[in-house]
């Protein structure tokens, strides 16, 4: 499967001072980009394939049946969140994540119940997760389709910081078919959710990509949704965005279009 | 008689005592009213960003950030943008003969991006928010009658992010955000394509002008680990013999620079005395040529080789895109404002930039369905 000796290639490689102060000429600096994005892109696929097979392994007999998605850093997904924090404390990095996803994997091979009475229902395919490389300017394949189709989505969060922490995760979404969305955190609890316009500098520049890169296969945004998330200590967590359509975006769902004046 | 003298004299000291009180009345009154005027003015050219942990001051009528106030502590602060024009190492005497290019930061001038003249670095010069507001660092705080608007600013508040957006020039842009529950002020950059019809080469940089009275000095990091301490036209180890007053004071910043006030050699600070600090979010050049003052660079396009060996240009309309008509390369990024009393400082801004070195990494996909699951 992937893994990320690609990248650690490119990056060893880019200790070159050419490669940090780009004293390089055009075309090195080209050939230093296409490989670390070669190397980023395949250690992504590591990293999302470690977090899919959790946030999988975790439904089976999860908290509250498993149904809403796990509980990081609580209920039965702790052992594998735990499992991967001292998994990113090995020395061995990425590598480690990679063997604990397989291990869940292999737990959670175990922990189905053939009978079917133990708690919530497996999983019945991989979940697509995907890694977005332009958020900074409000474009991610996943999301904007997913959005535009006017369906929900899941956003996982891997906190690489050995203390528990808050932050605004910012989903580049399309109001394409509505601006009313609902955000739930890992226990199902809601989450006050802003809808922000994109600032017309980033507008300039999603035009600028699609016209140099016209073969990306990247979709911009025109807005996106911020949400405060709760990220426990080397570990994950995962949330869920729902569009809201009729009675329930006019009973007033939680998310807030932000007013703007100039 | 004695009687009498003793009871006028009081008496008499007795009506200065209440003059005084008066005047000091007076005074008080006349201060609270010329506060009130400023007050009166101020809000009505004032628009407030406030995340309940920060707040934020921008005056309407030049759409720059006033002051920053949280954490314990208040200062002026103004980021604009400013650029030095390359020098094309074509003048021996101007430039010694030496261009800027991808090895060396030989400039030729300094301009605001609002000024259509030079505004160098060299004695005498006075920076925008002295040009505005009058006086050294801080001064007057009236926006003087006719100073134009030197950014378009539009305001986004919400119940998570309050934003303030600047548009200094459709080339450079700020986006300057609060988040809740977050005490660093974020400023999103976005420099480029930056234009070379003049014929100039340009090295763009981001200025925080503050009120903090930090004199010649400021800290940077080494290699993100510890402060080292820096000082204006000096170096500890030799006699300097200062000939670049810009590009002389310029340091790396892989992680974070700080103004200090009043700070000592050893870095501890008078009581009451605050911190200043611009968290960078990659390998940055960073200086600060007068006291209260930061400056990050953030871009760069020069039009000349500088002979040090890459023999090209730093211009990057060949970049090897599909079609080679490419406008030249746009930067993004961000640095993270951290004010606070400079006893407290330390924590805050080490905190700051690690959650900036490690940020989530966050992974997007549909809902899973599970079997029999109704939604």
């Amino acid at each position: 499967g992937p893994n990320t000796e690609s990248l650690e290639e490119a990056v060893s490689l880019l200790q070159h001072h050419d490669g940090i102060t780009g004293t390089a000429k055009q075309h090195v600096v080209n050939d230093y980009h296409r490989r670390v994005h070669a190397g980023l892109k395949e250690a992504q696929a590591v990293v999302a394939s470690a977090l899919e097979r959790l946030i999988r392994g975790a439904t089976v007999g999860g908290t509250a049946g498993g149904t809403t998605g796990p509980a990081a850093g609580g209920g039965s997904a702790a052992p594998a969140a735990r499992r991967l924090a001292m998994a990113q404390e090995g020395p061995a990095g990425l590598h480690a994540v990679q063997h604990a996803g397989r291990e869940a994997a292999a737990e959670q091979e175990e922990r189905v119940d053939p009978t079917g009475s133990g708690g919530g229902n497996p999983i019945d395919s991989p979940i697509p997760l995907e890694s977005c490389d332009w958020l900074n300017i409000t474009a991610c394949n996943a999301t904007v389709h997913l959005s535009s189709r006017g369906q929900g989505m899941l956003v996982a969060a891997y906190n690489p910081l050995a203390w528990s922490r808050e932050t605004v995760v910012r989903v580049p979404v399309s109001t394409a078919v509505t601006c009313m969305w609902k955000a739930s955190g890992p226990e199902g609890e809601d989450l006050p959710v802003q809808l922000l316009p994109v600032p017309n500098t980033t507008l300039a520049l999603q035009q600028l990509m699609a016209a140099v890169n016209a073969t990306c296969p990247t979709t911009f945004g025109d807005a996106e949704l911020a949400f405060v998330a709760q990220l426990p200590p080397l570990g994950y967590a995962t949330f869920f965005l729902e569009p809201q359509s009729g009675a329930a975006a006019r009973a007033g769902s939680s998310s807030d279009d932000g007013s703007s004046r100039e | 008689q004695k009687q009498e003298a003793g009871q006028s004299a009081t008496q008499a000291a007795d009506a200065r005592e209440a003059a005084a009180e008066a005047a000091e009345v007076a005074a008080e009154e006349e201060e609270v009213q010329q506060g009130w005027l400023e007050n009166e003015e101020k809000n009505e050219h004032t628009a407030v960003l406030d995340s309940g942990l920060v707040r934020l001051e921008f005056d309407t009528r030049t759409g720059l950030l006033r002051s920053v106030h949280g954490g314990g502590a208040s200062a002026r602060l103004a980021p604009t943008f400013a650029w030095y024009n390359s020098s094309d190492g074509l003048d021996s005497d101007e430039n010694r003969g030496q261009g800027s290019g991808a090895y060396v930061f030989r400039p030729n001038g300094r301009y605001d991006l609002s000024a259509t003249h030079e505004t160098s670095a060299a004695p005498g010069w006075r920076s925008l928010w002295e040009r505005l507001w009058g006086g050294g660092g801080g001064g007057g705080g009236r926006v003087p009658a006719g100073a134009g608007p030197v950014a378009r600013l539009e305001i986004v508040e919400g119940v998570n992010v309050w934003e303030a957006r600047q548009t200094f020039a459709d080339w450079a842009t700020l986006v300057t955000r609060l988040h809740r529950g977050q005490a660093a002020v974020e400023v999103e950059w976005t420099v480029g394509p930056i234009p070379i019809d003049d014929g100039l080469g340009k090295e763009v940089v981001l200025v925080y002008d503050s009120d903090l009275g930090s004199g010649a000095q400021f800290w940077s990091d080494s290699n993100g680990r510890e402060m080292l301490r820096r000082v204006r036209d000096f170096r500890p180890t030799w006699e300097l013999n200062q000939t670049e007053p810009a590009a002389g004071n310029y340091y790396p910043l892989t992680a974070a620079m700080y103004l200090l006030e009043g700070g000592d050699a050893g870095g501890a600070a008078a009581e009451g005395a605050r911190q200043l600090a611009v968290l960078t979010d990659r390998a940055q050049g960073g200086a600060s040529l007068r006291s209260g003052q930061m400056e990050v660079m953030l871009h760069r396009r020069t039009l000349r080789d500088d002979l040090r060996g890459v023999d090209e240009a730093l211009n990057e309309t060949a970049c090897g895109c599909r079609n080679c008509d490419c406008p030249g390369l746009v930067a993004r990024g961000r640095h993270w404002l951290l004010l606070a009393p400079a006893r407290e400082a330390a924590r805050p801004r080490r905190t700051a930039q690690q959650e900036l070195n490690d940020p989530p990494v966050l992974a997007f996909g549909p809902i899973p369905r599970q079997i029999g699951a109704s939604s």
